[in-house]
């Protein structure tokens, strides 16, 4: 454990914090792609399958199952909630996310670390969680106005990877750790974000509301 | 380099 990952988790954490708190509080969804929210389900569903063949971690395991139940209970309101559904931005979340599947499973099913079912799941939620956010950012273009909780969320999503970055190559000179998997699939999964940084960071040193062109 | 595979990260 190092800085860097704590504060990786940290952010991840916190990220969907502000995105549950912005969901109860404001008893709206607006901003939000399901799609992508359906995507974290599958992909913590796909890698977390090893909470029933790896021994339990005092830090992995309750970050695993709050993973699963948050994201779940995201999917839950949007799609089932009486208000939270009435909010939800269904014309403008128009990425065929289901076209992000199968190149996934695909490349999953020929890159990872050891062909067992385990493993090419686990891949395939690494590949998935790299493109995850894409049906999110298509949607945040067609806002107008993106409120500040929502900013705040994708901006805090994105960091977290950036954080794993360098929390690679810290493990990489301290403990001579070599992933190649999680590390190209990280390093797309942040490079994907580097527009919203760039419009998110400018619209805070300016004050002003974000809204991405 | 081979590739340690490690799963302790999340």
């Amino acid at each position: 454990m190092n800085a860097f990952r704590l504060l990786a988790d940290l952010t991840h954490l916190l990220s969907i914090i502000i995105l549950l708190v912005k969901i109860r509080t404001t008893k709206s969804c607006a901003g939000i792609s399901l799609k992508t929210q359906d995507l974290y389900v599958l992909v913590f569903i796909s890698r977390y399958l090893d909470l029933f063949t790896r021994p339990l971690s005092l830090y992995n395991t309750p970050f695993k199952l709050v993973f699963l139940a948050t994201s779940i209970t995201i999917v839950y309101y949007m799609r089932y909630h009486k208000v939270v559904k009435q909010t939800y931005n269904k014309d403008s979340d128009t990425f065929k996310h289901y076209f992000l599947i199968l190149p996934c499973a695909v490349l999953a099913f020929f890159i990872n670390p050891k062909f067992t079912f385990i493993e090419v799941l686990w891949s395939f939620s690494i590949y998935l969680e790299a493109v995850a956010i894409l049906p999110q950012l298509v949607l945040l273009q067609s806002s107008s106005n993106i409120d500040n909780l929502t900013g705040n969320y994708v901006f805090m999503l994105g960091a977290y990877r950036a954080l794993y970055l360098l929390n690679w190559i810290y493990r990489f000179f301290a403990e001579d750790v070599v992933r190649w998997i999680p590390w190209i699939a990280g390093l797309v999964q942040t490079a994907l974000y580097a527009d919203f940084f760039y419009y998110y960071i400018k619209s805070w040193r300016n004050n002003e509301r974000l809204k991405l062109p | 380099v081979p590739s340690k595979h490690v799963k302790d990260e999340l």
